[in-house]
């Protein structure tokens, strides 16, 4: 009934103690992670082949990168990156410091020492290890009662000297039971003590003066505030940023205007990247972090990035890069709600109008060859009397032609066009199936996968025919590993490097989007799946078109890597036996290439 | 039928897209 | 907000309308216009015989012209037809045999088209019939080629594959196919 409080300060320090270690153990836990082990910014992949291709694409993208977005970009690369003296740290460093004071406070306190000491424990008034036999404790105890027997005692000691002594023979004779008798034994390990169940007190981890008089309307005052002002205030701003973002990751208002257009949308209308970025004008982000602009000088401000002019009425090129660098998540957004509804028109546009933001060129027949530095638009555009639309084409000139045709007088400029020209990763379709794991073909009802199986190669190489590779390097382990989960595979690719891209704001790495149509209504069948591992490690291959005329005896499939790409199907195969079509789109979501877009057969037999 | 001929008349518009696309 | 002008007997929108009041409010004018100056107070579903007449003259002589390679005056009469098929015909008239007729008539300008390299224009009227529900080989392999004449080659091999699903052993899908290929190996260097 009635509670005593903590007078001798023994016990809330470790009240504290507790509440501090469950703040900082977490939290010193995911620091420590994020700055030594979080590898998601990594430029090592362990891959020589991937990394060779990183520095190659790095240093072409550092000399064309302009001052404003080199300034732009260190700004966000070092917001991104963890500050010595970043909230986290500071919590973490004074709460540890708090931690050692409390430590210290509880070495320094002799009431907490001394019920620490009352414990009873058997080894050490035996004065043997934990870890000592039976035997032992026996020697132990037959020497120390030999010390401490009452009738061993000397006659000149003392009364309290004698009492202390018979004491001491009683703890012994109980430490030795406690370890050898079974039911002292029992006692001792149920209630840490030999007699049975000591006196326990009941209490309350606080001092006193908290709940004194003076002290306690203090402190209702304080919980008042934490329940009534402070809980409530962080609590419902946690909450509406969460409820005001989708799972995508793009505002629920941006959704909705989304979803809107893609509803309202007539199937005679063209879509076309002037399209899409009107729809991306219209987004909530871009109110938020800009109040005072309107959606048309959103609108404008991307077509400025797009058209490489700097037109808008808003001069401060950081505005544009905070716009164009949100247009990424925004876009990614509105390809899943495509997809949601169905439309393929829509979901490659989408895609089209990624390519034209990150690489800052117009969707114009030529946009392959303007993605390249250097390039001089007006001589290329009434020079060429062969068209040339393709970085395909454009190889099959000579280096100096090709610089002509371009525009480029410079041979230091040249060298690097062509760097980039062939470091764009272009994709080879060799072989796509459904596969079933475990069974030989596609059964009615089965969960089957789409399996693309694709050469990475460069614009500059010779073409591969597919049948030049054999089964072996095609097929894929059909252990018991491989059945359960089919999907691993795509974990054994390196990460993409980052991307030529000197225009985007941010550093970024390419993505494939692989989207599923059915061929009957020509309409998308479940959401995008993002590819973000691929070896590029074909693009280091020299095997240029021009000087290699024939595939002969030389030729070694075996020195190329094969990129696997596995699709996981939205919905199980028909239930009734026959062929099913379907469309299998993959782009790329950085560059202007040949992206892979092709018809697959479902044979559903029994 | 309104429908059709809205689609219809969409026809002019279409060409002209197409023309600035390509 | 809703006005209606007695004299012309129309609805319009005060202020600016939405896409969708714009969209209803023209359908209900053309009705009501239609239905004013209709003069058989017993009229049906059924088709005008009159119109119908003049359309299917129209388009007879245009078909008349195809056969004698008058390929400009064989347009011109289709076309023609078509627009009094679009402008002459009651809206309350059976939409099932607007269809039909527009369809039967767009294939037949579409191949005119092609004769005479129109193939932008043919490209138009074919994605005109896909929207109406007209997806079958014919009208694919047509669209492929038209697609190909005017140098848009991905947009072609992906029109012909699916025409190919739709009919596997097609040959001249298949050709057109082989074509497609070819074209694109070249375009890609």
């Amino acid at each position: 009934q009635s509670y005593e409080y903590d007078e001798g300060s023994e016990t809330w320090p470790f009240f504290v103690l507790t509440m501090l270690f469950v703040v900082l153990v977490p939290l010193s836990i995911s620091q420590i992670y994020r700055l030594f082990l979080d590898r998601s910014n990594a430029t090592e992949y362990g891959d020589p082949e991937q990394e060779k291709v990183q520095k190659i694409l790095e240093e072409v993208n550092d000399e064309f990168v302009t001052e404003d977005v080199r300034v732009f970009r260190q700004a966000y690369e070092k917001s991104a990156r963890s500050n010595i003296w970043s909230k986290r740290n500071i919590v973490l460093i004074v709460g540890w410091a708090l931690v050692a004071f409390l430590i210290q406070r509880i070495r320094e306190n002799d009431a907490i020492v001394a019920s620490a000491t009352g414990l009873f424990d058997p080894y050490a008034l035996l004065g043997v290890s934990p870890s000592a036999t039976d035997r032992d404790i026996k020697s132990a105890y037959r020497k120390l009662s030999v010390k401490f027997h009452p009738d061993k005692l000397s006659k000149d000691l003392g009364g309290e000297e004698r009492a202390r002594i018979e004491e001491m023979y009683v703890q012994i004779s109980k430490a030795y039971e406690a370890l050898t008798d079974e039911i002292t034994k029992a006692n001792y390990l149920t209630y840490g003590h030999p007699d049975g169940p000591q006196t326990v007190s009941h209490g309350i981890a606080l001092p006193s003066f908290l709940v004194d008089r003076v002290a306690s309307p203090v402190v209702i005052l304080i919980y008042a505030v934490m329940l009534s002002i402070v809980l409530p205030y962080f609590v419902t701003k946690w909450w509406s940023r969460t409820n005001s973002f989708t799972k995508k990751g793009i505002h629920v208002k941006t959704a909705s205007h989304f979803v809107d257009r893609l509803a309202n949308f007539k199937p005679s209308e063209i879509v076309t990247v002037d399209l899409i970025v009107n729809w991306l004008s219209n987004a909530e982000e871009f109110k938020i972090i800009f109040p005072n602009l309107t959606a048309a000088d959103f609108e404008e401000l991307i077509h400025d990035h797009i058209d490489r002019t700097n037109n808008s009425r808003l001069k401060d090129p950081k505005v544009r890069f905070r716009i164009v660098s949100k247009c990424h998540s925004l876009l990614h957004g509105l390809l899943d709600l495509a997809c949601g509804v169905r439309n393929t028109e829509i979901a490659n546009a989408t895609l089209e109008t990624f390519k034209c933001i990150v690489q800052a060129v117009p969707h114009t027949p030529y946009r392959q060859i303007l993605q390249l530095p250097n390039v001089n638009k007006e001589k290329f555009l009434e020079g060429s009397v062969d068209e040339i639309y393709t970085l395909g084409k454009l190889f099959t000139y000579e280096d100096k032609e090709i610089g002509k045709i371009l525009g480029i007088d410079d041979e230091h400029k040249l060298k690097k066009t062509l760097t980039v020209a062939s470091h764009i990763p272009h994709l080879k379709l060799i072989k796509a199936d459904f596969l079933v794991p475990g069974e030989p073909q596609v059964t009615p009802s089965s969960t089957p996968h789409i399996s693309v199986k694709f050469l990475v190669r460069s614009a500059k190489q010779k073409i591969i025919p597919p049948e030049k590779f054999p089964e072996s390097m095609l097929e894929e382990p059909q252990d018991f590993e491989f059945q359960k989960d089919p999907f691993s595979i795509l974990e054994s690719q390196p990460p993409m490097p980052y991307s030529y891209a000197p225009f985007f704001p941010t550093k970024r790495r390419n993505a494939l989007c692989c989207l599923v149509a059915l061929q009957k209504d020509g309409k998308l069948i479940q959401t995008p799946v993002v590819i973000d591992k691929l070896s590029l490690q074909n693009l280091n291959k020299d095997f240029d078109k021009r000087q290699v005329k024939d595939l002969d005896e030389n030729f070694k499939p075996e020195e190329w890597s094969i990129g696997t790409i596995k699709i996981p199907l939205g919905q199980p195969a028909p239930a009734e036996t026959g062929d099913a079509f379907f469309r299998v789109i993959i782009k790329s979501t950085d560059y202007f290439t040949s992206d892979l877009d092709f018809t697959m057969t479902m044979q559903v037999r029994e | 039928n309104q429908a059709l001929t809205r689609r219809y008349n969409s026809i002019f518009k279409r060409k002209e897209v197409c023309i600035k696309e390509w | 907000e809703i006005s209606y002008d007695t004299n012309s007997k129309k609805l319009s929108s005060v202020g600016e309308p939405t896409e969708g009041l714009e969209i209803a409010l023209g359908q209900v004018n053309t009705l009501t216009t239609a239905l004013i100056s209709e003069t058989n107070p017993n009229f049906t579903p059924q088709p005008h015989e009159d119109v119908s007449k003049l359309i299917k003259n129209l388009f007879d002589s245009g078909l008349k012209n195809a056969q004698q390679n008058k390929f400009p005056e064989a347009l011109k009469n289709v076309s023609l037809a078509i627009e009094m098929a679009q402008r002459k015909r009651a809206p309350w008239e059976a939409f099932a045999i607007q269809l039909k007729e527009l369809q039967f008539m767009l294939r037949h300008k579409i191949d005119i088209l092609l004769v005479l390299g129109r193939y932008l224009e043919a490209l138009q009227d074919l994605d005109m019939l896909m929207n109406t529900g007209l997806i079958q080989p014919e009208v694919l392999i047509r669209k492929t080629d038209a697609l190909l004449k005017l140098g848009q080659l991905d947009q072609a091999r992906i029109e012909c594959e699916r025409g190919l699903t739709l009919q596997p052993q097609n040959a001249k899908l298949k050709a057109l196919l082989m074509e497609c290929t070819r074209k694109l190996a070249d375009f890609n260097g």
